[in-house]
């Protein structure tokens, strides 16, 4: 089973890309999980015509967090695509708690036992697990998807931006102090585009520099704003389209993937050095 | 004594709006600490020209938390700036830990409680404090001058973007859980704008919605970004430009502020539903 996880800073578009992956995989006939791991639990919009799936850390406060009273099908929803694929496409939520109510993990850390106690991987005979992972932090219930090997390859969204960069190199630094333990990798960057200048170009060195490769690139597009306000994946809404044709070929990448590394991460000086000098 | 706190997304302008506030009130006259809680401790950057301390989690570590081995004057930096102001500018950094190695908020929890046990309120006679904090989770110690009333006036640092509303609403509601707790109040919220179509509008509605106020406007501005290369605010490097003198209104309006209140947050979905209204 393929167990994958996109990281990356918030708003950078990880749930955009990660559901365009998941849709491209079950079109190819994998039978996939997509888990959003975000407390915002929206992972899975495109996936369901644009409704937000009841998160499972709410379903489990509902039951005073007695996992015997919930049904897998309370936890895991069938994708409204799923008529459209020859695979099958899941999707779940992790939710997370109000935000001062304590660990905003909570959700992750939750979510993935109530699926390991539901025995989910088995029951769904799963070929693929997605996480969709919040990444501006890089600690408690959002670690374990690297800390714990629940996911073995890592594809990290960043943009050429200093900001998302930085959270690459967070990402990346986890990923670098489980390796051995976990047996996680990092699988490669996806850039998603901001129409910076020579933004390629420095997110091509950015992976080089992190002993990675970029896996895919996908462009600035208005198609992808408007498909998304219409809670449509571009495989929907503009399936000629060359922004689709992107999200395929990265997705493509992904399922063909064999470069899996150790990342060498940067510290906060050495990318501000590093920035600088490109 | 002033207990101010920034919040806001990570990467939205809190360090370079807050460096301004502290320098601002030092300029007329105030005994101020600037105190970053962010991991990335780069906080007081503008006010050590370019410079970026060592953070107090670090200086911890160094002595195996064993804070009778720390002076003051070792968590405590003055301002570059000192000379040039009436007042006094002290800087301090909490840091955080690695990625993966724990709470991101630890350093937050650590560097409150070091500054507490050096009496730095006292020994310094400071006016103001200011803390900026990261906002993207508000959990672990990122809650603390929320939860504890290490600050009492908070204030959202926030564009007209949906990813930042989300957080502002996120912050808002920690203050709301432990306003009748701590005395934390919600100020305001600072426009930092990003060119957006009616995002003064925009900004105007959702602090209305909110039940505050918008206690100053940012414009987006390339002499910013030219400042923040040079490691200097625009005090020093535009000082009778007009972007200079909306800092000087925002914290002359936070100076004189008396609209404290407890905010009506959002959920995520009627976040969601006001922003396709709006
Ligand atoms: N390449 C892109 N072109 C246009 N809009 C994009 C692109 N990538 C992401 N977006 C938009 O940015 C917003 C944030 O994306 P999202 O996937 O929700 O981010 P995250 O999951 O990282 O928080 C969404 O409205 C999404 O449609
Ligand atoms: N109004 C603005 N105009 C231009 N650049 C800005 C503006 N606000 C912030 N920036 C720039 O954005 C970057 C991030 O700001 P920063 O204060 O470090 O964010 P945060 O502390 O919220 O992570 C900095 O390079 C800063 O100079
Ligand atoms: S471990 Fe991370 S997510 Fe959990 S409380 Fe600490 S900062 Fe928040
Ligand atoms: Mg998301
Ligand atoms: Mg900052």
């Amino acid at each position: 089973m393929r167990q994958i996880a996109v990281y990356g800073k918030g708003g950078i578009g990880k749930s955009m890309i990660s559901s365009h992956i998941s849709f491209a995989f079950a079109n190819s006939g994998l039978r996939v999980l997509h888990l959003g791991c975000d407390p915002k639990h929206d992972s899975t919009r495109l996936l369901l015509a644009g409704r937000i799936p009841h998160a499972i850390l709410d379903i489990l406060r509902k039951v005073d967090f007695e996992t015997r009273k919930v049904a897998l099908e309370d936890v895991v929803l069938e994708s409204t695509l799923n008529d459209t694929v020859p695979g099958q496409l899941f999707c779940a939520e992790s939710g997370g708690p109000e935000p001062g109510a304590g660990c905003a993990g909570k959700g992750v850390t939750e979510a993935i036992r109530t699926l390991a106690k539901l025995d989910a991987h088995n029951k769904l005979e799963l070929d693929a697990i997605l996480y969709d992972v919040l990444g501006d932090v890089v600690c408690g219930g959002f670690t374990m998807p690297i800390k714990r090997g629940h996911a073995k390859e890592i594809y990290i969204v960043t943009s050429g931006e200093m900001q998302s960069l930085f959270a690459a190199c967070n990402i990346s630094k986890a990923v670098a102090r489980f390796a051995q333990r976990s047996g996680v990798r990092l699988g490669g960057i996806v850039g998603n585009l901001r129409n910076m200048e020579n933004e390629r170009e420095v997110l091509e060195r950015f992976a080089a520099r992190l002993g990675t490769q970029i896996i895919g690139f996908v462009p600035y597009s208005e198609k992808i704003k408007a498909a998304s306000g219409r809670g449509e994946t571009l495989f929907q809404y503009a399936p000629d389209s060359p922004e689709c044709e992107a999200m395929q070929q990265l997705a493509d990448n992904i399922y063909n993937n064999k470069l899996m590394t150790i990342p060498e991460p940067m510290s906060f000086d050495e990318l501000h050095h590093w920035w600088q000098a490109n």
